[in-house]
């Protein structure tokens, strides 16, 4: 978790 | 998944809809920037690179293809169809856009989450689209007369902007471990470059009529 968390974003 | 985050995605795509079928329906592309739908397909395929080995929905899945898809086809428009392409405002769309891709490409490689290829194009992806609706912003403002479906246009995609806002706020409070600072930052850049364009765009909505920039 952390930093990677907004590649689930469009 | 939140109602932000769904409403967010579908107005995205519903912009994107708005400026085919304009230019599809009336053979025109007056007033739209080459620059920035060539940037937005920059934008899309440099963070759906992914794509073919991150699987993380189907939803994401296929907006990733349609985004793609759709920006790729307005583009083939602008420059390839007979009709539409001798519309193309080439005069007053002389945005340079390598003025926006090159500090994005330094600054994505100085601040980043990792330094590895995959993440750093990612972070690319963020800041370019921050800034990509710049040389559209520039075009309206040299031509002034906004008509109405462009008007549309820049309107859904900033309220695309300022759900994707809601959807952090909303993700923040829900989420033990959710952060995003890249992210938010970027977007909030990008949703304030929209401020000037909302306020008359809501101006000439109220008084309906046609939407008019002063100089």
């Amino acid at each position: 978790t952390g930093k990677g968390e907004a590649h689930d974003e469009l | 998944m939140n109602i932000f985050r769904v409403s967010a995605d579908i107005l995205h795509l519903l912009s994107i809809l708005v400026l085919l079928l304009k230019i599809h329906a009336t053979k025109s592309c007056a007033g739209i920037s080459l620059k920035t739908q060539e940037l937005y397909l920059a934008v899309f395929v440099t963070r759906y690179l992914d794509l073919f080995w991150n699987f993380h929905s189907l939803y994401n899945s296929v907006f990733k293809v349609v985004y793609i898809a759709t920006s790729s086809m307005i583009i083939w428009y602008m420059k390839r169809h007979r009709g539409v392409k001798q519309t193309y405002d080439k005069d007053h769309d002389t945005f340079r856009y390598l003025f926006l891709i090159v500090p994005c490409a330094v600054l994505a490689l100085i601040v980043n989450g990792r330094f590895s290829l995959f993440e750093i194009l990612w972070t690319f992806s963020i800041y370019l689209e921050a800034v990509a609706i710049l040389p559209q912003l520039v075009l309206l403002q040299r031509t002034k007369n906004v008509d109405n479906l462009t008007g549309n246009y820049v309107f859904l995609l900033g309220l695309y902007r300022a759900f994707y806002i809601l959807n952090w706020i909303y993700r923040y409070a829900t989420e033990p471990h959710y952060s995003a600072w890249i992210v938010w930052l970027s977007g909030l850049v990008q949703t304030g470059l929209y401020l000037d364009f909302f306020y008359y765009y809501l101006q000439a909505w109220k008084q309906s009529k046609k939407l008019q920039l002063p100089s």
